[in-house]
């Protein structure tokens, strides 16, 4: 009588589309351009390159069925990134849980579901394919496929496609998908998304046409980029049976001493011997004995003991790629004429092994409103947070703040801007809106904001002080 | 450069476990307790059984491996349900997205990844198995297996089985699950998750065995069961254009007509009839066409128009099973001791073609200590949601009441429940612990709390006048 039964992932993010952030129209046009925008800057100031982003989102009267309020919208976002690779397109847009950022290193994208979700969510609205086409670089061709997703299999259908000589020295990447939308009740939403993602990127060049024929245009103001992130080994406090189940396998160490320097990040040789030795593990043994039956209990100790290990050096931090102090202050003076800025780049801290650091900026006065509590402006990964403020561990932290310790009185024109960057953002749900409460990033967050706010009390007392010489 | 690849489900979310509520030690010892129990509920109540079931947590000094910070338990749930069938128990426990609540009807699971998710985060942690005894209903044996899940496959492997003849008339499952946990930290949000279960259910007998040796009882204290959730043909409200072409594919109907009469509910041979006209397809066409190339325009037409028409009956409830009225305020009762109970179950709506009922309770007074704010406890398909409060849209809903207007001055001894009953919950999150902003389900708890508020009114005005009357 119960119908048992498998379900690809493909149908089940298909089936509830909510958790992916495609909820209703107005927010699905939203996640739609978000997902093309972060999935371009991915492919371009990950790897140096100066980045040009052209996102276009136009109504499609052909595709009217009748009902006004299923508008349908094509969006297309065109990048000079590094391209997708022919044999790559098809998987890469029409395959859920496939992505070439499943690895440990700071990028928007993580879970190799954000165009795959959009392509679903078009397709079951309009029953349109994506259309990507790609130049990889170095490559002499272009190629075009346009796809769908068999929900069923998990599989790209492959519907047109083509190749020709690429002429001229353009590479990239541009993807086009058609899908029910609200432009009316999305526009505020995706224009300010585009603005905060601009702001803090001044090296990008950026530019939005609206289905009203409104463009908005952000040309760089700067050539200089901030050191792209870089790829990292896992760090042993993040580590647990399977993972070292998955490390032993495939490693060429032959002995366990040698498996641990060679295959985690801060692990020295007198680190590892040291820990091997407390641990109760022979150095020299080899690693693969650990997966023989019967050696289950020892390796779930290894990885408890790994975890808990105190003396390992702290996950390094010289590939993470902060915002900066400087850009973070620009970029607020730039959008809100204040007449006070700060800013702070913490060092970096981890959280199970994963390393991230906190940037915090206020800006306060001028030509801000005064309003009844913080305005939050929330970035993770250079991604700008627009939904779920309340539920976002930045939002716990900076609404209970006590402001009035530094001088800060509600209503006030008070902006906080707080960026969390790190090989992996604990976010709520797969939508990427809010942040998790995790006890290191929430304290961290907390110093940071406090740092800011000091400088800001100084700023503060000062301006009362000469308001009341000139008074007297 | 880029490393391209896909990832099972699987290890999607044993990466990705905060996504599934496994956030941490505490939060995942809590999620392992609820998702068993919620699969023990839906093995009984609905399918009309009488529910008798016992949890028990408790530690494993053995698996000790020397860091004081890593306790393991072992959470074993055992329940006087349905079962499982042999040939299923793998799948069941060991691979992602399989399920037998893949249908249209009201059951606590809906994911198909509940109990997965706990063996994952038990296997990654201790390198245990699970081990499952099962006592199918019907059947003359009982079958054991002991399984982990092959994450790079998303295939169950079973370690041991066994099978033996039944004595007496036991029918059921017994799940245990061994992993790293935090007693400490999660007693008291496991020791309430189980109350407020019992308190709903007065039919069942649930028996809570804790590592401390503390032993919570719930016995029954009716035989009286609500009717139990049906299953339902989908609701032309709630369909997209790939579901309409899985519809088409399997429809044994020869005409259009037929096959919206047949494969939808609320669906009348009269309004097939007219809607199609006004729609502008031929009722007699066979509907294996619309599959064929160049038809999918008129295909997302028919799928919009579906969704838009409104002369449709709204979608059947009396297939939801809502908690009932007489059942809140025994239960509010109970738990709180209160000087006034009311409550309500509102008629069924609608949202996306799901049919949902709100009910709501409120408990004033008596033993029920002011607060600053509405202590609120949430439902929704029976389960008790504990986390995420600030988040749910009832919480949005109940803080935003003027509770004045109801002569309720904080601080103030109010509890008000909030549950709600739908084919489809829509989730935040998969980890089930709060509710989307559908504006559907918002507006109808905001008028069911306000109909039990009035009641409350009347009630709190009426002790006012008797007291003033007193006073003279
Ligand atoms: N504009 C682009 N340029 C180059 N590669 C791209 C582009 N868009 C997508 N890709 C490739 O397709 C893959 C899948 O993209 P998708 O958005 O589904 O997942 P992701 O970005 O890896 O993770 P997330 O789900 O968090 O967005 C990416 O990992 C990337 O390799
Ligand atoms: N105690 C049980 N008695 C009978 N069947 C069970 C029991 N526990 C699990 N099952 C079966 O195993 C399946 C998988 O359970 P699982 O918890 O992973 O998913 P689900 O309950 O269907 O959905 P969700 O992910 O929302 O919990 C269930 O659909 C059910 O068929
Ligand atoms: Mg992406
Ligand atoms: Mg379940």
């Amino acid at each position: 009588k119960e119908k048992y039964r498998e379900m690809s992932v493909a149908e089940f993010f298909a089936k509830n589309k909510e958790l992916a952030g495609f909820a209703n129209p107005t927010r699905a046009l939203y996640q739609t351009v978000r997902e093309l925008v972060e999935n371009a800057l991915d492919a371009t100031d990950t790897h140096g390159i100066l980045p040009e982003i052209l996102v276009e989102i136009r109504e499609r009267p052909d595709l009217a069925t009748g009902e006004s309020r299923a508008s349908k919208y094509t969006v297309t976002v065109e990048d000079n990134g590094i391209g997708v690779p022919a044999t790559e397109i098809a998987n890469a847009f029409g395959k859920v849980l496939y992505s070439s950022k499943y690895v440990i290193r700071q990028t928007r994208g993580m879970y190799g579901l954000g165009v795959k979700a959009a392509v679903l969510y078009g397709q079951a609205t309009t029953g349109q394919p994506v259309e990507v086409v790609s130049a990889p670089m170095g490559s002499p061709y272009v190629y075009m496929k346009k796809l769908y997703i068999d929900m069923k299999r998990n599989e790209p259908v492959i519907l047109e496609e083509a190749q020709w000589r690429r002429r001229g020295r353009w590479h990239g990447t541009r993807v086009s998908i058609t899908l029910q939308g609200d432009w009316s009740r999305a526009r505020s939403r995706i224009v300010e998304y585009i603005q905060r993602t601009a702001v803090i990127a001044p090296y990008a060049t950026i530019t939005l046409i609206t289905p009203d024929g409104v463009v908005y245009h952000y040309p760089r103001t700067t050539r200089k980029m901030p050191r792209p992130p870089r790829e990292a080994k896992p760090h042993p406090h993040g580590v647990d049976v399977e993972q070292l189940k998955m490390i032993i396998m495939n490693t060429k160490a032959e002995t366990l001493k040698d498996m641990l320097v060679m295959e985690f990040q801060s692990v020295g040789e007198k680190t590892a011997a040291d820990f091997l030795r407390e641990a109760g593990f022979d150095a020299s043994m080899n690693p693969k004995k650990l997966l023989e039956k019967g050696n289950g209990k020892r390796l779930a100790a290894l990885a408890d003991k790994l975890r808990a290990y105190p003396r390992f050096r702290a996950p390094r931090s010289d590939y993470l790629s902060p915002i900066g102090e400087d850009l973070i202050r620009i970029g607020l003076r730039r959008m809100f004429s204040p007449e006070w800025v700060g800013a702070v780049t913490r060092s970096p801290r981890a959280y199970e092994g994963h390393p991230f650091i906190v940037e915090a900026g206020i800006a306060y006065g001028g030509a801000i409103k005064p309003r009844d509590e913080p305005l939050l402006l929330r970035y993770a990964n250079k991604i700008p947070l627009l939904y779920e403020e309340r539920e976002d561990v930045a939002w716990k932290v900076v609404s209970r703040i006590n402001w009035k310790l530094y001088g800060v009185d509600f209503p006030a024109p008070l902006v906080v801007l707080v960026h969390i960057a790190s090989t992996k953002v604990p976010y709520k749900g797969v939508g990427k809106e809010s942040i998790s409460e995790v006890p290191e990033i929430e304290s961290e967050i907390r110093a940071a904001v406090q740092e800011v706010a000091r400088g800001l009390r100084v700023y503060l007392s000062r301006k009362r002080r000469e308001a009341e010489v000139k008074r007297r």
